[in-house]
């Protein structure tokens, strides 16, 4: 989940 | 990453490079307005706070890096460089920008999809960048006739974040669980602003007539 939540978008 | 994101990063690194180019070569800012550069060097150094913290990817790091650094050369170039900032039309480019923040920022307060400083911060740089064009639009409708560059400039600008609403929409049917409608909102409301500068955009390049708004 806290993976999920880390903005990978610019 | 898909092909509608990486549509969307390549499309926005063209706007800032057009951006950068323009000022650099022909060393004329006309028609451009600094207000909506110090909002997206704010944008983005609100947005890029965990770029030393959270590693993505190469990619990822990298992209921020130019933007971060185009977006305040460019602010730079605007402000103190000794010949491109006599071309700076100050008089004309008065949009109050610090209005805009405010509110950004008690509503990233507000609405968040968690609270804490990042989050916050993050949430902010949204809201901002959504309406960060606001300045340059107004100056638009100001300064009579722009140049081709400026035009493609905004042009690119905006559909950057169009071609990131298709990524939204790709990922939320291929990815479970992804449901981000702060930035879905953001960027939605963000590419609507454009749609007259779009509308107008075609007319000209369609009459192969200069680009004019109406006042």
């Amino acid at each position: 989940k806290e993976a999920e939540n880390a903005h990978d978008e610019l | 990453m898909n092909i509608f994101r990486l549509a969307g990063d390549m499309t926005h690194l063209a706007s800032v490079l057009v951006l950068l180019l323009k000022i650099h070569t022909i060393k004329s800012c006309a028609g451009v307005s600094l207000k909506t550069q110090e909002l997206y060097a704010i944008v983005f150094a609100t947005r890029y706070l965990d770029i030393l913290t959270s590693f993505v990817s190469i990619y990822n790091t990298l992209m921020k890096l130019i933007f971060l650094g185009s977006s305040f050369s460019i602010v730079w170039y605007m402000k103190y460089h000794k010949t491109v900032r006599r071309t700076y039309d100050r008089d004309q480019d008065t949009f109050r920008h610090w209005f805009l923040m405010l509110p950004c920022l008690l509503l990233a307060l507000l609405i968040h999809e968690k609270f804490t400083f990042f989050e916050v911060l993050w949430t902010f740089s949204l809201y901002l960048e959504a309406v960060a064009i606001l300045p340059q639009l107004v100056l638009l409708q100001r300064t009579r006739n722009i140049d081709n560059l400026t035009g493609q400039y905004i042009f690119l600008l905006g559909g950057y974040r169009g071609f990131y609403i298709l990524n939204w929409i790709y990922r939320y049917f291929t990815e479970p669980h992804y449901v981000h409608w702060i930035t879905w909102i953001a960027g939605l409301v963000q590419t609507l602003l454009y749609a007259d500068f779009f509308y107008y955009y075609f007319l000209s390049w369609k009459n192969n007539k200069k680009l004019q708004l109406p006042a």
